[in-house]
């Protein structure tokens, strides 16, 4: 799974 | 990114502006919970460390600072400000921030995707964010008479956690590898806080009534 996806979410 | 998830953050945007308005504008800040606000102050402290290590985009960028700066914005007003701070009701405002931080800091130790200080540490503001409305909450159950800016932001508050599910649900489905559950969990549990709220915010708006939420 690409790097840490979830920290585009604010 | 999706309609929802563009929605929510516009929505909590407003929520925000709403709340900086009413404090700069009125000089009031009565019915707003300063422990709520600390406690977002410190969800956005401790989610954002990345800020200037970890580049998403020019809007993630934007929407952090302008989040970081409001909340502590708010609570600047509210201690410091010569004339809002008058209007801050300590006595009403009880919940203790322990009651929520030192369970939040615990869960954030154990239940983690890695344990490193930021991951740790961003995990907490999600637990964090989850649980900050409560002295809010509280507070307006207490005041008898809501105003209508005080309601507007709680409901675009709870408006905001409502379309990121509907964002989440839309990215499960339209991307690979999109499983959070971490981040599902908190959100959905924070959302169903607010639940009780809606119902007598939307029974106060068809009747066309001041919001009142029973004792």
């Amino acid at each position: 799974p690409p790097e840490r996806l979830m920290h585009d979410e604010l | 990114m999706n309609i929802f998830r563009l929605a929510g953050d516009m929505t909590h945007l407003a929520s925000v502006l709403v709340l900086l308005l009413k404090i700069h504008t009125i000089k009031s800040c009565a019915g707003v919970s300063l422990k709520t606000q600390e406690l977002y102050a410190l969800v956005f402290a401790t989610r954002y460390l990345d800020i200037f290590f970890n580049f998403v985009s020019f809007y993630n960028t934007i929407m952090k600072l302008i989040f970081l700066g409001s909340s502590f914005s708010i609570v600047w007003y509210i201690r410091r400000h010569r004339i809002v701070r008058r209007s801050y009701d300590k006595d009403q405002d009880t919940f203790r921030h322990l009651f929520l931080l030192l369970p939040c800091l615990l869960l954030a130790l154990v239940i983690n995707e890695r344990f490193t200080f930021k991951e740790v540490l961003w995990t907490f503001s999600l637990y964090l964010e989850a649980v900050a409305i409560l002295p809010q909450l509280v507070l307006l159950q207490r005041t008898r008479n809501i105003d209508n800016l005080t309601g507007q932001y709680v409901f675009l508050l709870g408006a905001y956690r409502a379309l990121y599910i509907l964002n989440w649900i839309y990215r499960y489905f339209t991307e690979e590898h999109y499983v959070h559950w971490i981040t599902w969990i908190a959100g959905t549990i924070q959302t169903l806080l607010y639940g009780d709220f809606f119902y007598y915010y939307f029974q106060s708006w068809k009747n066309n009534v001041r919001l009142e939420l029973p004792a």
